[in-house]
């Protein structure tokens, strides 16, 4: 997380942590269900996961939720074939289901999904949350979970960054995409798959949505591109609903 | 040993007879037979009554003659110059003299011989009741037809007794009726009928007519009605005297009707009928009687069954209704069983929820279920209150069965983030 600051799991309970290989970020959406983004677990079918943890330091872990997956299912429009040398990010979205349900609490809880209704269209300016264990500044990652807020911005923000050897041209952008950030504050590697919420409309008391999955950026610190998760709810409450176990109906 | 004939001559017969004498004979011939005694001579010194010189003839207590005196045969062709009959087997002669008989009388000269008696004639009291047909040294009785001759060997009764009744409802008449009955009997009814209903017996007053009391109110024909411990009657006369209807409390009676030698009443003609006992209706509470009536009797049957939210428990088993018959000895059967409210017993637990203890399990008690909040919500708003149903199980309005779930609470952190905006 760039231009974030030191967090507790408390005020993202829905993180899941990756740890290396993958090194990334997942979102609780369910007992059995975490979100995240299709690249985190392309090669990585059987998952481990955490949840219930600020600090991702081996030792610490043993305190958290060991979260095992049964099934990973990535969404049927990720290409599969580019992830050498990806420029294609469209359908950046994945679902992890889980053996066991997790045991929610004060650290660990879903975040809501959205709904298909206008109300859950993020519009520009609109701030979301976004939380990671992934670079920063400073250092390539770190232990302590970080937090950011950061507003949506016009897609073609994202598509006007210039990388360090990046020709963003040469990359698919997408309405399944978006943009936010500002300068300093971004996500960045090791916060792939990670929520970007967004607080729900007319709830009065605070209630977050997942609107975004971190997804990628041409480089760290400016705009970053976030999963459009409105775009799949249909996808993902009927691989939910169809691959669910009969107690859980 | 009786003979059947013999001699009796004075003391010196045919001298004369000495003074101060006195001698009996006790003659004696077989049963059944009478004695025919005849004097061929009679030479006793006559005086008033007899008094000084004399010869006897006992019959029992009875003195049948006392002779002296002479006598001679009015019939020129039989020696016999006096003669007794009695009906009696013994007879008993005496011979008595004072102290002078200086005329020498002679005295007597009698024979006895046994003669038939026809005991049906001769004697005031007839013997038989019916028919009497005499022999040699005895007599028997006949009865007319359809009578029987009783043990006594003298009256005759009809065969009357025996027949039982069983029938529910039914009629019963003297032997003859409305003809006059017969007499020297004794006829034995009983009816029978199931266990379970009492025999009620119905009379008018004008179907009754036996030979009335005497002038000590005891009736010399009468009709009894006996039922286990209890006796109705005797009763006589004419109309009948006692209760129109007779309620017996037994299922079994005895009617017992008896006549003596005279009367030439109708009799009687009863009826009766069974009387199913009574099962008391009892007002359960929680069920419904089928079919409801006023009054139940030996053989109804009633289903009973439980209203909502009750059951009848039978071993493990659970169901709404059963059946009760009244039985014969005006108890209900299945009377153990009772309609009980329904006992949904504890709920299910689900997870991430819990319910609170309830007071009871009963029809119509309701638990909550509540879900670990604030991390965990009812998936169905209301969701929470169930009620325990008639059929045994706890029913939520929105989810019937269906137990709550308590899913996630989303989008809510325990803790604001608290950015530090660069």
């Amino acid at each position: 997380i760039f231009g974030g600051s030191r967090t507790k799991i408390q005020s993202f309970p829905w993180q899941v942590y990756f740890p290396p290989p993958s090194r990334a970020g997942g979102a609780l959406i369910d007992e059995y269900w975490v979100l995240t983004a299709a690249h985190v677990v392309e090669n990585n079918p059987y998952p481990v996961m955490y949840a219930g943890t600020t600090s991702v330091v081996t030792s610490h872990l043993a305190n958290a939720q060991l979260l095992t997956a049964e099934q990973v299912f990535i969404h049927p429009g990720w290409d599969m074939d580019s992830k050498d040398s990806r420029k294609n990010f469209d359908n950046d979205i994945a679902l992890v289901r889980l053996k066991e349900p997790v045991k929610m609490g004060p650290m660990v809880s879903p975040i809501c999904l959205p709904s298909n209704s206008v109300e859950f269209e993020p519009l520009e300016g609109e701030l979301g949350l976004i939380s990671g264990w992934g670079r920063t500044e400073k250092r390539q990652s770190v232990n302590q979970l970080m937090g950011a807020k950061l507003p949506i911005v016009p897609l073609k923000k994202c598509q006007e960054v210039e990388g360090d050897g990046v020709n963003i041209k040469t990359y698919v952008f997408t309405d399944n995409m978006i943009c936010a950030g500002e300068k300093g504050t971004d996500s960045c590697g090791g916060d792939s798959g990670g929520a970007f919420a967004v607080q729900h409309p007319h709830e009065e008391n605070p209630k977050f949505y997942v609107a975004g999955l971190v997804s990628w950026g041409a480089k760290c610190g400016t705009y970053g591109i976030y999963t459009r998760v409105k775009n799949y709810v249909d996808w993902i409450v009927q691989t939910m609903q169809e691959n669910s176990t009969p107690s859980e109906d | 040993e009786p003979t059947l004939h013999g001699e009796i001559l004075s003391p010196n017969y045919p001298q004369a007879y000495p003074n101060e004498v006195e001698q009996s004979w006790d003659l004696e011939v077989p049963e059944g037979y009478g004695i025919r005694l005849y004097f061929t001579h009679l030479d006793i010194e006559l005086s008033e009554d007899c008094a000084y010189d004399s010869v006897r003839i006992i019959s029992g207590d009875f003195e049948e003659g006392k002779l002296c005196g002479q006598r001679t045969s009015k019939n020129p062709n039989s020696p016999i110059v006096e003669e007794f009959q009695v009906p009696s087997n013994k007879l008993r002669v005496t011979f008595t003299s004072d102290f002078s008989n200086e005329e020498r009388f002679t005295g007597f000269a009698a024979y006895y011989v046994a003669v038939d008696i026809d005991e049906c004639t001769d004697f005031v009291d007839v013997p038989c009741s019916h028919f009497c047909n005499n022999f040699l040294g005895g007599y028997f009785c006949s009865c007319p037809p359809e009578y029987f001759l009783h043990d006594d060997m003298k009256t005759c009764g009809v065969n009357c007794s025996g027949e039982v009744f069983t029938e529910l409802i039914g009629e019963i008449t003297s032997p003859n009726y409305p003809s006059p009955y017969p007499e020297n009997s004794r006829c034995e009814y009983q009816i029978l009928l199931e266990k379970g209903f009492q025999v009620v017996v119905t009379m008018r007053r004008e179907d009754f007519d036996v030979e009335p009391a005497d002038s000590e109110g005891n009736c010399p024909d009468s009709l009894v009605f006996v039922a286990g411990d209890r006796k109705f009657g005797p009763y006589c006369g004419n109309g009948f005297p006692g209760p129109l209807k007779i309620e017996t409390k037994s299922n079994t009676l005895d009617v017992i009707f008896q006549t003596d030698h005279a009367g030439e009443q109708k009799g009687w003609k009863l009826r009766y009928y069974g009387d199913p006992i009574p099962c008391p209706k009892e007002t359960g509470a929680h069920s419904v009687w089928e079919p409801d009536k006023a009054k139940y009797v030996f053989k109804d049957v009633v289903k009973i069954t439980c209203m909502e939210g009750f059951e009848v428990v039978q071993g493990n088993v659970g169901s709404t209704s059963f059946y009760s018959t009244c039985q014969n000895n005006g108890q209900w059967s299945n009377s153990k069983l009772k309609c009980q409210p329904v006992d949904c017993s504890l709920p299910e637990s689900i997870p991430h929820g819990s319910f609170e203890e309830p007071a009871n399990t009963l029809f119509g008690s309701v638990i909550r279920y509540t879900c670990e909040e604030p991390y965990y919500s009812m998936q169905t708003e209301g969701g929470g209150d169930y009620r325990c149903t008639g059929n045994g199980s706890w029913v939520n309005e929105l989810l019937g069965t269906e137990l709550p779930l308590c899913v996630p609470v989303c989008g809510v952190p325990s803790e604001p983030f608290v950015g530090t905006q660069r």
